[in-house]
C-alpha cells in the first residue's frame, strides 16, 4: 500500500 | 456575553453530523466576526475547518473572544432534541464558561427547549493553513462526487484523481480489478449536471477513499462541492453554506513509489 502522509507534514502549529 | 441565533437550526445539526465521524472533540472559537473551528482526526491525516460569519446569524453578539471546548458526541446528543424547523440559539454569559446553553424554538414559538452542555478544556492543535492558489479546482454536484467515492470504495481503498483541461478522472485499482470514472467539463444550467474545471496545471494525486466518504457526510449542506488540488499538497474539499460560511476538509495525499 502507498504510504499515507499526515496533514502535519504540510501545515505547522499556528 | 455570547449569543448566536441561527434561524435555520437544521444547518448546525447537519454540520455536526458531517464531522462527528471524523473528530471527537473540538474547540469552537467565538469572536466578534463569527464562529470558527479547526480539528484533526486522531490519525492527523485529515483536518476539518469551519467558518460561520456573524452576518449569517439572525442575532449575533460576542463581547470578547471565547473558546468553547465541546465533545462532538455529547453535542450531537443535545442537537437530536432540536426539530429540523427550529431556531437554535447558543448562549453563555460567563467569561470562562464551564457550560454552553442551547435554546431550540419551533416556528410557531409554541415550544421552547433549553439544554446546557458541559464544556471541556482541550489543548489547541490549531494549524496555520496558508492561502493557496490551487492549480486544479473542480466544482461539481456534491451528490455526484459522493456517489463516485462510494461506488469506487467497493473496489479499492484509494482513488487517484487526475485532472486535465477538459476532464477529471477518478481511477481505482483493487484485488478484483480496476476502473475509472471520467467527468467532463459541463456548463449545464442544472446544478446536478454542472462541472466547472479551472485547471492551471494538471495534477495527479492519490487519496484514501475512507476519508473522502467521511467528508461526503456534508453533502446535505450544499448542492455543490469544490475539490482544490495542487501537486505535493493536501486536497481541500469545500462545502459552501449559503450566506453563513463554509465547511472545509483537508486530506493529506498517499505517496506512490
Amino acid at each position: 500500500p502507498d504510504p499515507q502522509k499526515k496533514i502535519t507534514d504540510y501545515y505547522k502549529q499556528a | 456575553m455570547f449569543e448566536a441565533k441561527l434561524q435555520q437550526g437544521v444547518i448546525f445539526k447537519k454540520i455536526v453530523d458531517a464531522i462527528k465521524d471524523l473528530v471527537k472533540s473540538v474547540n469552537i472559537d467565538a469572536s466578534t466576526s463569527g464562529l470558527s473551528m479547526q480539528a484533526m482526526d486522531s490519525a492527523h491525516v485529515a483536518l476539518v475547518s469551519l467558518k460561520l460569519n456573524e452576518n449569517g446569524f439572525k442575532d449575533y453578539r460576542c463581547d470578547r473572544p471565547i473558546t468553547l471546548g465541546l465533545s462532538i458526541e455529547n453535542l450531537s446528543k443535545i442537537l437530536k432534541c432540536a426539530g429540523n424547523d427550529d431556531t437554535i440559539t447558543l448562549q453563555t454569559d460567563e467569561e470562562e464558561p464551564s457550560s454552553l446553553k442551547f435554546f431550540f424554538e419551533n416556528q410557531q414559538a409554541s415550544k421552547i427547549s433549553e439544554f446546557s452542555l458541559n464544556l471541556m478544556s482541550l489543548d489547541s492543535e490549531s494549524l496555520g493553513i496558508p492561502d493557496t492558489d490551487y492549480s486544479s479546482v473542480i466544482q461539481m454536484s456534491s451528490a455526484e462526487f459522493s456517489r463516485i467515492c462510494k461506488e469506487l470504495s467497493s473496489i479499492s481503498e484509494t482513488v487517484e484523481i487526475e485532472t486535465s483541461k477538459e476532464s477529471v478522472k477518478f481511477s481505482v485499482q483493487g484485488d478484483i480489478g480496476a476502473g475509472s470514472i471520467t467527468v467532463k467539463n459541463n456548463q449545464s444550467d442544472k446544478d446536478v449536471d454542472r462541472v466547472d474545471l479551472q485547471i492551471d496545471q494538471p495534477v495527479k494525486l492519490t487519496f484514501a477513499l475512507r476519508y473522502l466518504n467521511m467528508f461526503n457526510k456534508a453533502v446535505s449542506l450544499s448542492s455543490t462541492v469544490s475539490l482544490n488540488m495542487s501537486e505535493e499538497n493536501p486536497l481541500m474539499v469545500e462545502y459552501k453554506i449559503d450566506d453563513l460560511g463554509s465547511l472545509r476538509f483537508y486530506l493529506a495525499p498517499k505517496i506512490s513509489d
